[in-house]
């Protein structure tokens, strides 16, 4: 496929990119 | 001076600060309220270094013919490229008044660097929909002011386009956070920094998007880009 009918959540991403940080 | 791993910059420009912003007047007070959709804070030391997302995973993000994200990085330096992924704060509400146009709101975005150079700072950011560019804007800071050892570089205030205008107040009416994440996820900033006289690329920005948890206001990742 191509990079563009990739999901961002298929691609090669660290988990912290889909966690959202807490409030400091 | 070198920077710690732990932020946006190189050894020539650091970002120390950077908010997205609307503000307006109070009826009943006379001072304004903002309400930042994003926030970079000036960086504590003790961060740990930043974690590398591979660049190629982001190409089709940005524009990829003539001055993309891809012949940006092959001209390098690479240590100047970041990843920021931001979970943006949608959780204010317009006004009556300004739903047909910002009646009198202030949309605007501010931004402060710095670095051991005096030099003339130029910026351009490109708002891209599907990995295309939608809008363009080229800024140059106000001259640098010598602060605690450093020159210190601000651009402040910088209205935002009414094509980021109009896509936040559409978002915002979407009902639900999924479907505002679904939207986000093609739509991206790109910011390059250049010493206007040599052109040289001091620091490239991408940014990508989410909505926050309502309750927790603005929050982001950062990271660098590498490509092995």
């Amino acid at each position: 496929a191509r990079p563009d009918q990739v999901p961002m959540r298929k691609r090669q991403l660290p988990a912290s990119f889909w966690e959202e940080p807490r409030p400091a | 001076t070198s920077w710690p791993g732990s932020h946006i910059g190189t050894e020539t420009l650091r970002l120390v600060e950077f908010t997205a912003f609307v503000e307006r007047q109070s009826e009943r007070d006379t001072c304004k309220q903002q309400h930042r959709f994003v926030h970079i804070d000036p960086t504590p030391t003790s961060e740990p270094p930043l974690e590398m997302v591979d660049v190629r995973q982001i190409y089709d993000k940005f524009p990829e013919k003539g001055g993309g994200l891809r012949d940006l990085y092959d001209q390098g330096p690479p240590q100047a490229f970041f990843l920021v992924k931001f979970w943006a704060d949608l959780s204010f509400s317009l006004l009556e008044e300004e739903l047909g146009g910002t009646g009198g709101a202030f949309y605007g975005v501010s931004s402060r660097y710095e670095g051991p150079r005096a030099l003339t700072l130029s910026c351009t950011s490109k708002v891209c929909s599907f990995g295309k560019q939608v809008v363009e804007k080229l800024e140059t800071a106000e001259p640098p002011h010598w602060e605690d050892g450093r020159f210190v570089f601000r651009m402040q205030r910088s209205p935002l386009c009414e094509y980021l205008i109009n896509f936040i107040r559409k978002l915002q009416t979407l009902p639900e956070k999924l479907m505002m994440d679904s939207v986000l996820e093609n739509f991206t900033i790109l910011q390059v920094l250049r010493d206007q006289e040599t052109q040289e690329l001091l620091l490239c920005v991408a940014f990508v998007f989410e909505v926050s948890a309502s309750e927790r206001g603005a929050q982001h990742h950062i990271y660098r880009l590498g490509r092995d």
